[in-house]
C-alpha cells in the first residue's frame, strides 16, 4: 500500500510541446511528392544525373537506366526521358534508347 | 556520327528556348 505514480513531482511544466513544431519550417519544399528542384521532381533529377554521369559516346541505354534505377518502372523511366529530351537536357544518340546529356561539358 | 550530333544541338537549341 505504498503511494505510486509521484515520480519526478508530477508537475510537468518542463515539457514543452511546441518545441517539436518549429523543424518543420526547413524546406522550401510544400510537401508535395513531386519534390521540385530546378523544376524537376527526385525522380526526373535521379534519372538526369544517371545520364550526366555516363560518359561513353553513345551515352547511357535504357537497359542501364532501368538496371540502376531497380525502383522505377521501365514506362516511368522512359516518361522521364522523353521529358529531359523534349526539355533540351538530354538526347538520343545512335539510337531511341541511348542518351546523352546536353549539360555536363 | 552525324544523327548524334545533329540530336545535340537540337537538344541545345530545346534547352536554351526553355530556358529564356
Amino acid at each position: 500500500s505504498k503511494p505510486q505514480g509521484t515520480m519526478g513531482g508530477g508537475v510537468g511544466t518542463n515539457m514543452m510541446p511546441a518545441a517539436h513544431t518549429s523543424m518543420s519550417s526547413t524546406g522550401s519544399y510544400s510537401g508535395a511528392s513531386m519534390m521540385l528542384v530546378n523544376g524537376l521532381s527526385a525522380n526526373q533529377n535521379q534519372v538526369l544525373s544517371l545520364i550526366k554521369s555516363c560518359h561513353e559516346p553513345q551515352g547511357i541505354s535504357m537497359h542501364d537506366l532501368k538496371q540502376k534505377l531497380s525502383s522505377m518502372s521501365i514506362t516511368v523511366i522512359r516518361q522521364i526521358v522523353d521529358f529531359l529530351s523534349n526539355e533540351g537536357h538530354i538526347f538520343s544518340t545512335i539510337d531511341e534508347d541511348h542518351f546523352r546529356s546536353t549539360d555536363n561539358e | 556520327l552525324e544523327r548524334i550530333s545533329n540530336n545535340k544541338k537540337a537538344a541545345l537549341k530545346r534547352l536554351a528556348a526553355n530556358q529564356a
